[in-house]
C-alpha cells in the first residue's frame, strides 16, 4: 500500500528517508499550492529540498522557514512537517493565511542539514553539526549556524575543528549554507526568515554577533512581543524574546545575522518549547502542541510582514 | 549506535558572573568531556550540559569544587533514546 501524507503520523518523529517521501506525497495531493525545490546537495550528496508554498504569481514577496539546521534538534523537523501541512489545510478556511499566501510565498526548508540528521538515526543520536571532513584534521562537521558571512569567525564561534560551534574555514564554504544563500539571494524578493530551533523557549532577533541594536530593533521588539503572547495563548509556554546577543548570548556568523545584513529586516530565530526534563530529547507526545503554538508565533510574523511591505 | 548508558545531564544555576566563568573554563578545558546542550550565558539562564558516564566523578567533583550547585535533569540518557525508538518503531507499525 502505498502512503499518503494523511495517513503519515504527526505526532511521531522519522528518519530522513521517511520525511523526503512525505514530501514526495505531500506535493503530489496538494500539487495545486505545494512544489518541492531541489536546492542543492549536501557534503555528503544528499538532496536538499525545499517546499514552495504559492497561489501563483512569479518571484512574489516570500518568507522563508528553516528547520534542523543543528540536526539533533528533532522537535523542530516535526515542527516543520506539521507547519507545511498547517499551511494546505488553513490556507482558504484561516483568512490571514489566505491572506498572506494570496500576496506572499512560503518557503520550508525542513531538513537543513541532512548528513547530521541522518548521522542522528544511525550513528549518534547527539550529532549537531554536518558532516564536512578536511585534510588536517581528524575532527568532523562545521556548525551551520556558524558558517554565514555576517559576523564570520568572531565572539561565540570557534577555530577549533573539533568543538560543537566550529564556524568552518569561510564564510558559506558549506554546502548546506551555501545552497540557502544562493537560493535566497538568486530570488531576491525574500521580507521574512524564521530559522527555528530548541530548546530554550526564546523568540530572538540580530544581532547575535554584536551588542549593537540593529536600525529595526525596536519594531522587532514589538513584533517578538506579539508573537511571543500569540505563543503563550495556544498552551500557556512562556518564551523570552530579544536580540540573540542580549538575550542569549554572543554568538557569530548565524543565519539571522545573515539575513537582515542581506535585507531582510523580518529576521528571527525559535528556540523551541522545553519541558526542563527532556532538553534535546523531547517526547514524541510534545510535538503537536510545540507545533501548535509555534505556529500562531510564525502567523503572527507572517502577518506583520505582510501587513508592513517594505 | 552510540550508546549513552549512564550518561546525564546536569542542570546549573550560576549564580554569578564569577561562576559562569568555571562553567566556560570547562567548555575549554574538557571540550570532549562535556556536551553543552545549553551553553553558560548569563547568571539568570540554566546551563544544562551531557556529561559521558565515564566523566561523571570528574565534573561532579568540579563543579562541587567551585561551589556550582547542580540538579540532574536527566538520570540516565540511554533511557530516554530507548523510548523514543520504541515510539517510532510504534508509531511505523
Amino acid at each position: 500500500l502505498e502512503r499518503s501524507a494523511s495517513s503519515f503520523s504527526y505526532s511521531s518523529y522519522h528518519t530522513l528517508e521517511e520525511i523526503y517521501s512525505w514530501i514526495d506525497n505531500f506535493v503530489t495531493e496538494h500539487s495545486d499550492i505545494v512544489s518541492k525545490i531541489h536546492i542543492g546537495n549536501s557534503f555528503e550528496n544528499r538532496s536538499i529540498l525545499i517546499l514552495k508554498f504559492s497561489t501563483g504569481g512569479s518571484n512574489r514577496p516570500a518568507i522563508w522557514i528553516d528547520t534542523g539546521i543543528h540536526s539533533r534538534e528533532w522537535i523542530t523537523h516535526a515542527t516543520g512537517i506539521w507547519t507545511a501541512r498547517k499551511i494546505v489545510s488553513a490556507y482558504g478556511k484561516d483568512s490571514i493565511l489566505t491572506d498572506i499566501l494570496n500576496t506572499m510565498d512560503i518557503f520550508i526548508d525542513l531538513v537543513t542539514n541532512p548528513d547530521g540528521f541522518a548521522f542522528t538515526h544511525s550513528m549518534n543520536r547527539l550529532w549537531r553539526k554536518n558532516k564536512s571532513s578536511r585534510p588536517g584534521t581528524s575532527c568532523t562537521g562545521v556548525d551551520l549556524n556558524r558558517n554565514w558571512k555576517s559576523g564570520f569567525g568572531g565572539n561565540g564561534s570557534n577555530s577549533n575543528p573539533c568543538s560543537e560551534t566550529y564556524h568552518g574555514p569561510s564564510p558559506q564554504s558549506e554546502p548546506e549554507v551555501a545552497a540557502i544563500v544562493d537560493f535566497i539571494t538568486g530570488h531576491g524578493n525574500f521580507k521574512a526568515l524564521i530559522s527555528i530551533h530548541s530548546y530554550s523557549q526564546m523568540l530572538m532577533y540580530p544581532y547575535g554577533h554584536s551588542m549593537e541594536p540593529v536600525s529595526s530593533q525596536k519594531e522587532l521588539y514589538r513584533l517578538a512581543k506579539k508573537a511571543v503572547k500569540a505563543l503563550y495563548k495556544v498552551h500557556g509556554i512562556n518564551y523570552i524574546f530579544g536580540s540573540i546577543s542580549n538575550t542569549l548570548y554572543v554568538a557569530s556568523g548565524v543565519t539571522v545575522d545573515w539575513a537582515y545584513d542581506s535585507g531582510i529586516k523580518y529576521a528571527f530565530t525559535f528556540e523551541l518549547r522545553d519541558t526542563g526534563r527532556y532538553g534535546f530529547l523531547l517526547p514524541a507526545t510534545q510535538i503537536i502542541p510545540t507545533a501548535q503554538e509555534t505556529w500562531m508565533a510564525i502567523r503572527t510574523i507572517m502577518q506583520h510582514t505582510l501587513n508592513h511591505p517594505y | 549506535q552510540m550508546n549513552f548508558t549512564g550518561d546525564q545531564v546536569l542542570r546549573i544555576l550560576a549564580k554569578d558572573e564569577k561562576q559562569l566563568s568555571f562553567l566556560r573554563d570547562l567548555e575549554i578545558l574538557k571540550p570532549q568531556k562535556v556536551d553543552f546542550w545549553r551553553g553558560p550565558a548569563r547568571p539568570s539562564l540554566p546551563v544544562d550540559m551531557r556529561i559521558p558516564f565515564a566523566e561523571l566523578d570528574d565534573i561532579k567533583g568540579y563543579l562541587e569544587s567551585h561551589g556550582l550547585a547542580y540538579t540532574v535533569m536527566i538520570k540516565n540518557v540511554q533511557v530516554l533514546l530507548d523510548a523514543e525508538r520504541e515510539a517510532m518503531a510504534k508509531a511505523r507499525r
